[in-house]
């Protein structure tokens, strides 16, 4: 689904975003 | 024959007061080392844990976290959806874990 890849790579860059 | 075996005595015993007392932390175990609390990393732990390509789902988690209250789940779903630990898969009660390792 295209919604899972979505929320999954909003997700990474949150993560991302706060591992800054 | 000499059988002076003479421990040396060179110093003092020192007691180093002062360092050294383990359990001195006043613990607040609210923070573990990865700035989640308690609630929050039980609740990613359970989820990393889950092998279903769709991730956790929250009814799983609230059965399996039941000394909890279910607002403190749902607070921690919220914070690890929000800080990308976790994100929801087929629904909006699935969830999965970014941290792959």
């Amino acid at each position: 689904l295209v919604r899972i890849q979505r929320n999954k790579a909003a997700a990474l860059l949150r993560l991302a975003a706060r591992n800054v | 024959s000499k059988a002076h075996n003479q421990a040396s005595v060179g110093r003092p015993s020192i007691s180093n007061s002062g360092m050294g007392e383990p359990g001195n932390y006043s613990g607040n175990n609210f923070m573990p080392a990865n700035g989640l609390n308690v609630v929050q990393n039980q609740v990613l732990n359970l989820i990393k844990a889950c092998p279903r390509p769709e991730g956790l789902n929250f009814q799983d988690l609230r059965s399996q976290l039941q000394h909890m209250p279910v607002a403190s789940v749902k607070q921690a779903v919220d914070f690890l959806c929000n800080e990308g630990h976790i994100y929801s898969t087929v629904d909006d009660d699935h969830f999965k874990s970014t941290d792959a390792e």
